[in-house]
């Protein structure tokens, strides 16, 4: 069924 | 010193219950600007963001920035004490808020009541201003409707992008299907359908998320999913005259 990446991957800490 | 009045508390309430399925505790920033929340489900898969400008409340003060912790499921317990009709009053004095007041208003009563707060030290997510190489415009309820009964068939969830509309489908053990979803452009707006498709997109994502966030649909009737191939695609529910709540979420990759 896929792999989901977590939303951290695309969006960086400030 | 923070103040806002919500004309219509149920507004606030149905955001409360959109993200109550997704996010534990969140950090509520006040501004001069507006209100505005960002936090990630408890897997750190998904992102919320809700923003709420000043101009859409019935009275709106905020002298210093503030930050207020606050667990939404205490919030909900808090909001279940006021009816669907009442002007909901967020307010505080200090700088530093150990709590947040709420006043709930309807014709015959007033109630007041206090939510302690908690300091969580969650750090913030820089969501990057995107192009969007595919923007679709459609009835919420429509989206919420799809999404339930394609996730009965398969936990992931296909959406195919084109100039002629936006197709759903799935895979599943017990079989597939697919839903197509064309442009029209009907004049009642809260019926429209809408593509605005640069670059067409084929992605697949756990439509559970979905399925968790649509509760937003009761805030608009109108749904703008906005996708670039393999980037996180954004559901957005417009809060008429105040704002939005978004969902950002990764697609997922085929190994």
């Amino acid at each position: 069924q896929g792999i989901q990446n977590p939303i951290t991957m695309f969006f960086k800490k400030t | 010193m923070f103040e806002a009045k919500f004309e219509d508390g149920g507004l606030f309430k149905k955001i409360v219950e959109a993200i109550k399925e997704l996010v534990k505790n969140v950090n509520l920033e006040a501004n001069g600007t507006g209100i505005s929340l960002q936090a990630m489900d408890t897997s750190h898969v998904a992102l919320v963001a809700l923003q709420l400008n000043e101009k859409g409340f019935k009275k709106y003060r905020c002298e210093k920035s503030l930050t207020m912790g606050l667990s939404i499921e205490n919030l909900q317990k808090i909001l279940k004490c006021s009816g669907n009709d009442d002007q909901i009053t967020l307010r505080t004095q200090d700088e530093e808020p150990t709590t947040l007041s709420f006043t709930f208003e309807s014709k015959n009563r007033i109630s007041e009541f206090q939510l302690n707060l908690m300091s969580l030290d969650q750090e913030q997510l820089g969501v990057p201003d995107t192009e969007y190489s595919s923007v679709v415009r459609m009835p919420s309820n429509e989206f919420t409707k799809i999404c339930r009964e394609l996730g009965n068939i398969n936990e992931a969830i296909g959406i195919e992008t084109s100039k002629e509309g936006i197709k759903f489908y799935v895979k599943g053990d017990i079989g597939e299907g697919q839903v197509s979803v064309k442009i029209n452009d009907t004049e009642k707006p809260e019926e429209r359908v809408e593509c605005e498709v640069d670059e067409p997109v084929n992605l697949s994502f756990a439509v559970r998320y979905f399925n968790l966030f649509n509760k937003a649909s009761a805030l608009s009737s109108q749904v703008i999913l906005s996708m670039s191939q393999d980037q996180p695609l954004v559901i957005e529910y417009i809060i008429e005259e105040m704002g939005s709540l978004k969902l950002y979420l990764a697609p997922k990759i085929n190994d």
